[in-house]
């Protein structure tokens, strides 16, 4: 089993550096590791584990990348290591970024990016990579449904100062202000995406295409008591009549409040009950300015 | 003090808070 | 407003520059500030020694210029243009903003055609782009788009620098503030008191009913 092992090893080495991944991978987990022929300890198991799984990942194979991060999953408690702690979180955070669970996958790059600099990794993580995780975070929340989830995660990207320093900055600052987002910065953003992220959905469209649309009717609805189907698919780029089915479905699902008259063409966002409490918020707002002058006066010794 | 002279031009042009013929019906 | 927050900071920079400026340096520095982005106050600045010293100088239009920013608006530049130095496209998109600013003040519901007339877009989307992007996100207005009734309804708006006469507008505003305020609590007062001298007597009956009731109890035992 020894000399199988050190085989299958020294030929998977030869394939990662022909660059056939899924080759290497394959040979790699040939190997058995759960044997009563020989002693095989837990680092060497989530070693190979993650190894393979990273392999896997590679050729965007998440599928058998998750398999062998499961089992690394059951190894990594026991195994204090630092830096194969760190290659498992990051295989996981890629996993789940490979297979859209962008929500998820955002939280774990995250809780990377901030990683604190120890003396065994301090030359395996560098500000570079810890940016790299946190623009990965960034990413995939924008890429990410709506919900309140989602909503914390902005949040705290947002308030994070290292992020004002990203390229994505503009456009996280977009999505948590709840601000339209236009064409040519979607299609910027859209540049640096991976090939997964930028697969299509069941609907024809890509997630990022999906996400901006439903994101800019939510932000079309902030600024407009009603608005035409026409001048909506104008906003939002696309057709009138894709921009009134959108509508129409995030309505029934309860994810954006209105009414849609087809015969006038035009989505009213506010249901007209609303206006009293709207009136409540602004009496608020009243108070809360009459309030803020106060203490200015009393800061100038008014 | 021109600062707290725009804070209160801003203010005092808050209310009426909203005015429409809707509205006025409802607070009614 | 988060804006006003910002004025004092973003203002203050000037007058200290404008302190130590005469003649055109000092029309330097209106120009500086007038195309400042975010800079919507400039009562201080127009208060600035070496600022008022343009007056009658041969940079005196630079002085005109900070009074318009000040207090004027779009159609105010356009009927003395003659008189006043050209604009750059940030100024004219600040003096747009200010003027949206000013129509505000006046009128809580703002026609597309008043704006479109007042800031010469004769586009709607262009006009709506323009409150959208250069109004409500740069946080000079809170308001909401009726595009059934072709208007803006302004919720808030940020505070210009206030004009001669305008303290005594907004002195009598407050003044009719308190007064309201003050009969309506007195009147909540009177409400108060009308329904805890109700619930009083509706007390007081239903003691003496239950008293009789025991009486009436007893005596036919």
């Amino acid at each position: 089993e020894d000399q199988v092992s050190t085989i299958r090893e020294g030929v998977a080495s030869i394939y990662e550096r022909d660059e056939e991944w899924t080759q290497a991978a394959q040979m790699l987990s040939g190997i058995d590791l759960d044997t009563g022929m020989r002693v095989v300890d837990d680092r060497y198991k989530l070693e190979k584990c993650i190894h393979i799984a990273m392999l896997y990942l590679q050729d965007d194979d998440a599928v058998n990348a998750e398999t062998f991060i499961k089992k690394a999953s059951f190894l990594v408690n026991s195994c204090k290591e630092e830096a194969l702690e760190l290659q498992y979180k990051v295989c996981y955070a890629r996993i789940l970024d490979a297979k859209r669970k962008f929500q998820e996958a955002a939280l774990r790059y995250y809780e990377l990016s901030q990683w604190e600099k120890t003396n065994t990794v301090a030359n395996r993580v560098d500000e570079g990579d810890l940016q790299q995780a946190l623009t990965a975070a960034v990413t995939c929340t924008i890429l990410a449904g709506a919900g309140p989830q989602r909503s914390r995660m902005l949040a705290t990207l947002y308030k994070d100062e290292r992020c004002a320093a990203l390229p994505v900055y503009p456009i996280l600052q977009k999505v948590y202000l709840e601000r339209i987002l236009r064409q040519a910065e979607v299609a910027a953003f859209a540049q640096d995406l991976k090939p997964h992220q930028q697969a299509l959905t069941a609907d024809g469209s890509t997630v990022l295409a999906r996400a901006v649309i439903e994101h800019n009717l939510l932000s079309a609805s902030k600024l407009y008591t009603n608005i035409t189907f026409l001048e909506l698919g104008a906003l939002l780029g696309i057709a009138p009549d894709k921009a009134e089915r959108i509508a129409a479905r995030m309505v029934a699902q309860d994810r954006m409040k209105g009414s849609i008259d087809q015969v006038e063409g035009i989505i009213q966002f506010e249901t007209e009950t609303e206006e009293i409490k709207q009136w409540d918020h602004q009496i608020a707002a009243v108070c809360f300015a009459v309030n803020g002058i106060l203490d200015n006066m009393q800061k100038k010794g008014m | 003090d021109h600062s707290l002279l725009r804070q209160v031009s801003s203010l005092v042009r808050r209310l009426p808070a909203i005015d429409s013929a809707h509205f006025r019906e409802e607070f009614l | 407003m988060e804006v006003e927050g910002r004025q004092v900071a973003l203002v203050e920079q000037f007058v200290l520059l404008a302190k130590n400026v005469r003649g055109r340096g000092a029309a330097e520095i209106v120009k500086q500030a007038t195309c400042e982005p975010g800079l919507f106050a400039f009562g201080e600045l127009l208060d600035t020694p070496s600022i008022q010293e343009l007056q009658g100088s041969e940079h005196a239009a630079a002085l005109d210029l900070l009074r318009l920013f000040a207090h004027g608006t779009w159609t105010d530049y356009k009927n003395h243009a003659s008189s006043l130095p050209p604009l750059t496209p940030p100024q004219i998109l600040k003096l747009k903003q200010l003027t949206v600013m000013s129509l505000a003040e006046n009128s809580k519901t703002l026609p597309y055609d008043l704006l479109s007339n007042e800031l010469d877009i004769s586009n709607t989307r262009e006009l709506e782009d323009f409150v959208i992007n250069d109004c409500m996100y740069t946080g000079i207005l809170d308001a909401k788009l009726d595009q059934r009734q072709r208007r803006v309804e302004v919720q808030a708006s940020a505070g210009r620098d206030i004009r001669p006469g305008q303290l005594q507008i907004m002195a009598g505003a407050l003044e009719d503030w308190l007064k309201t305020s003050e009969e309506l609590l007195q009147t909540i007062q009177e409400k108060v008191t009308y329904a805890e001298r109700l619930s009083e007597e509706h007390r007081k009956h239903k003691a003496e009913v239950d008293a009789r009731k025991d009486e009436a109890t007893k005596s036919l035992k």
